[in-house]
């Protein structure tokens, strides 16, 4: 049996809206660790891991380890019927085919349930190694969805490099060229609002912009993002999720043959 | 040309 109860409902919500684009089908892993999830898209060019620990659920229970195949357009559209402000409970039985996904109003004057089938999905999981990076670039959220945002209306793949002078994220298209340098700041009003720059070693890779705009889905969970990066790795991209765990979407970059 | 990687090339199955 399973029962996890969330007393901010609407982080999964925006978690759903956060990695439907990129990801059809995916496997719901519950243990007493949390509910997590790990799945690549279709063209295995990105994988996002997702972690909501189970410290962060008001009522967390899970009998036994259980992995709940689901797809990911269905289950946003049962948790769009979720007010902003509910409670939401995820309830299943072991061996059993089906999710429900409970929704409280803070009053409690209106309780519903949404039942969802779930479906078989062979899935490969696959183990991340620790890695060193080279650059880790913490920025606020909103400033690199902007970045992603702007730079794809003129190219289709951003370089970015991280220099002792800052960030650059540029791109080339038929029109012309972009270069977008975010200095270091750390001299802010608001800590989320600082760019902080920590390289060991100067990088610089070449991703799809498509794939960077989908990860910035995900900016409406955090204020911030940290973008993990080494020469010739896949690049991390990580939102915390407030005192729960995390999202974080992994892309190969592009490399010269 | 830059090609396109995949992320199974970096990561194996676990």
């Amino acid at each position: 049996m399973l029962e996890l109860r969330l007393v901010q409902g609407s982080l999964l919500k925006k978690v759903l809206e956060s990695i439907k684009e990129l990801v059809t089908d995916a496997n719901f892993d519950c243990s007493s660790t949390g509910f997590s999830l790990q799945a690549m898209d279709s063209s295995h060019v990105a994988l996002v891991a997702l972690l909501l620990r189970s410290e962060g659920f008001e009522h967390y229970r899970c009998d036994r380890n259980m992995s709940m195949g689901m797809n990911l357009n269905n289950m946003a559209k049962m948790l769009k019927c979720a007010g902003n402000d509910d409670i939401i409970t995820i309830k299943a039985d072991d061996g059993g085919d089906t999710v429900t996904f409970m929704f409280e109003s803070p009053t409690q004057d209106k309780i519903s349930d949404f039942e969802m089938k779930l479906m078989d999905i062979d899935s490969e999981h696959l183990g991340i190694p620790e890695a060193e990076y080279h650059a880790i670039v913490k920025m606020p959220s909103s400033e690199f969805a902007r970045i992603c945002r702007d730079l794809s209306s003129i190219g289709d793949t951003v370089v970015i490099s991280v220099t002792k002078e800052g960030v650059k994220f540029s791109t080339k298209g038929d029109i012309g060229s972009a270069n977008i340098v975010c200095r270091q700041n750390t001299s802010v009003d608001k800590p989320e609002e600082a760019t902080v720059i920590d390289m060991n070693e100067p990088v610089s890779l070449t991703f799809a912009l498509r794939y960077m705009n989908s990860f910035t889905k995900a900016t409406p969970l955090s204020n911030t993002v940290s973008i993990s990066l080494s020469n010739e790795l896949p690049v991390v991209v990580e939102y915390k999720i407030a005192e729960m765990g995390y999202v974080r979407f992994y892309l190969a970059p592009k490399i010269e043959e | 040309v830059n090609q396109q990687r995949q992320i199974t090339s970096f990561f194996t199955k676990s």
